[in-house]
């Protein structure tokens, strides 16, 4: 473990509160005028079900354990207030990116660029490359909807951070462990890009005070 | 091509 990958974890960990925060304080997913894309939160808790399924025969740490479990219990639970609690709020005419595609895709991918071809290790690729892509929905939300409540500004930011000191952690490991691991990667550099745009618009207007509004 | 060892990542 290392402090990049650890503050990373952390900045994962106050995007979920962030979220159940705001999910909590508005009573709803869509605010005034930000909405939360269930079809991302959906595909997080794929991934999460699919990349931890050595919960219980790859014990690495206390620490990696509890973190698997939080990860697998939040994601469902915000499923679960999203599909059932709030569910009035919740507009599906606008949550309207083809999330088929992007399972397809990863799904696809994974049965063809792993490193090996078992059932567990297949999940695990293909959980990796979902969760590059598993931000679309709610980006695209954002395209939609031109705006986003501030809140939901520093959830993206959180999340994307969380990746982005990821790739920093991976630097740090091929550096001074010659960890190699070319999936996560690749896939990390494509997730932390997709956030680019969005990096951009929050550092230069939500950080000033100014609302967060597409161009 | 090679695999990393134990997944130690979350």
């Amino acid at each position: 473990m290392n402090l990049f990958r650890l503050v990373a974890d952390l900045m994962h960990l106050v995007s979920i509160f962030i979220l159940l925060l705001k999910m909590q304080k508005t009573r709803s997913v869509a605010g005034r005028c930000s909405r939360i894309s269930f079809k991302t939160q959906a595909l997080y808790a794929t991934v999460f079900l699919t990349r931890y399924t050595d919960l219980f025969a790859n014990f690495q740490s206390l620490y990696n354990t509890t973190m698997k479990v939080f990860f697998i219990a939040s994601s469902l639970y915000i499923v679960f207030l999203m599909k059932f609690k709030f569910k009035a709020t919740n507009d599906p005419r606008l949550d309207t990116f083809k999330a088929q595609y992007v399972v397809g895709g990863a799904a696809a991918l994974a049965l063809i660029v792993n490193y090996a071809f078992t059932v567990q290790e297949v999940l695990w690729t293909f959980s990796i490359y979902l969760e590059a892509v598993a931000i679309l929905p709610q980006l695209f939300m954002l395209t939609k909807t031109g705006e986003a409540e501030v809140i939901t500004t520093h959830y993206l930011f959180a999340l994307g951070t969380y990746r982005g000191l990821y790739l920093v952690n991976w630097i740090y490991r091929y550096w001074t462990e010659y960890y190699v691991d070319w999936i996560v990667w690749i896939a990390g550099a494509v997730q932390t890009g997709l956030y680019c745009d969005f990096f951009y618009i929050y550092f230069t207007k939500v950080l000033k005070g100014a609302k967060f509004e597409l161009p | 091509s090679s695999a990393p060892a134990a997944k130690d990542e979350l």
